[in-house]
């Protein structure tokens, strides 16, 4: 999946299984993911669990957990609010889109969730005060939180060297057809119905195509890219752009 | 499992003497919080202790099962500096549980940080 860090690293990363996205004083936030073609090292998120810690008077502890196919509008326990302290109402789930889209409002830290089921995968989104994210219990083991820290380097995906080999074509068939009937080309030019910007976001998505063949992974990049829009508090930095050798962000083409 | 947690709170709300029906307001309180524990007590002695206390506490001062709670504020764990805890409670919860109202006496606003996870 692609990871846009707290703080606005952008990665592509192989992450098999269930690794950790976020755990700190208030919240843990974990995710499964599976390969999305056999034999390929790209992989999506199947299973999502989060866990709001019980706080002061605000809230017990609530379970969420959705899996492909199943975006409950409610926690484990079938509630959808924070259970009955004075403060319940400061966390509470919001039904979007049913099956498609959740929203989870955690007042009482200040952090608003956006999960989504786009085509069999799921996608996740947060923001969060500065405060929140940096309670960490242990230091010391917080170098696998990926939202923190971004993807340790053995699971990060070159997306240079991906597409490098695209364009050249080795990632075609014996029968001269791409391996999951998408051109580097046709991925551009679908890609860039959604995403007019060339920028990283419009990047994941050629590079989704390429490597699923699955066409909804336009929307995820899509709604990836919506979900900044919302979460995000600086505007300057919505659109982020591949780094070139020297480190710093190539101009927009 | 916080039973111990529930029983220093019910101790502390208690602690000065008042009147019946605040006693009665105080045990309702303990009693939410020791059913919020039901889950993780289970088998602690403690825990099915404070259960049946608090049924003797009810019908020695006739309190009624239902009726106003309050959650005792003494010993409650200190919360990080930004979310100090306000007297001052309204009808959607007390102020510690909204983490912009609580700032806002603060000198520079929270910054907020984003984090997404999609594709493949």
């Amino acid at each position: 999946p692609h990871l846009r860090t707290f703080s606005d690293d952008f990665q592509t990363c192989k992450v098999e299984g269930a690794w950790p996205l976020i755990h700190n004083k208030y919240l843990s936030v974990q995710v499964t993911n599976t390969p999305v073609v056999p034999g390929s090292s790209a992989t999506a998120t199947s299973k999502l669990t989060i866990i709001f810690k019980n706080f002061q008077e605000c809230v017990d502890q609530k379970m969420y957990h959705a899996e492909t196919d199943e975006l409950p509008a409610a926690f484990a326990d079938g509630s959808k609010n924070g259970g009955d302290r004075h403060g319940a109402n400061t966390l509470r789930i919001v039904e979007k889109v049913p099956g498609q889209q959740v929203e989870i409002h955690a007042r009482y830290i200040g952090t608003t969730i956006v999960v989504r089921q786009v085509g069999r995968y799921l996608t996740f989104a947060v923001r969060m005060p500065e405060e929140v994210v940096n309670s960490v219990e242990d230091r010391d083991n917080q170098d696998l939180y990926l939202c923190l820290h971004g993807c340790p380097a053995n699971q990060r995906i070159d997306f240079r060297t991906f597409r490098a080999r695209a364009v050249e074509g080795h990632g075609l068939s014996r029968t001269g057809s791409p391996p999951h009937g998408f051109t580097y080309k046709a991925a551009m030019a679908k890609c860039k119905e959604r995403l007019p910007v060339e920028d990283l976001y419009f990047q994941s998505c050629v590079f989704d195509l390429l490597s699923s063949g699955d066409v909804n992974f336009t929307m995820a990049a899509y709604y990836a890219f919506e979900d900044v829009k919302m979460l995000h508090s600086n505007k300057d930095k919505y659109h982020i752009y591949e780094k070139d050798a020297f480190g710093s962000n190539a101009a927009p083409r | 499992c916080k039973i111990l947690k529930c029983n220093s709170e019910f101790w502390a709300s208690t602690s000065s003497s008042g009147p019946e029906e605040e006693f009665c307001t105080a045990l309702r309180a303990y009693n939410n919080c020791v059913r919020r524990t039901a889950r993780t007590c289970r088998g602690d002695l403690a825990y099915h202790s404070a259960q049946h206390g608090i049924e003797d506490l009810m019908s020695q001062n006739n309190c009624s099962k239902e009726g106003p709670t309050t959650q005792p504020r003494a010993r409650t764990p200190a919360p990080p500096p930004q979310l100090q805890p306000d007297s001052q409670e309204r009808s959607d919860g007390p102020e510690q549980c909204h983490y912009e109202r609580s700032l806002h006496r603060q000198s520079s606003p929270p910054n907020y940080t984003h984090c997404g996870f999609f594709g493949d």
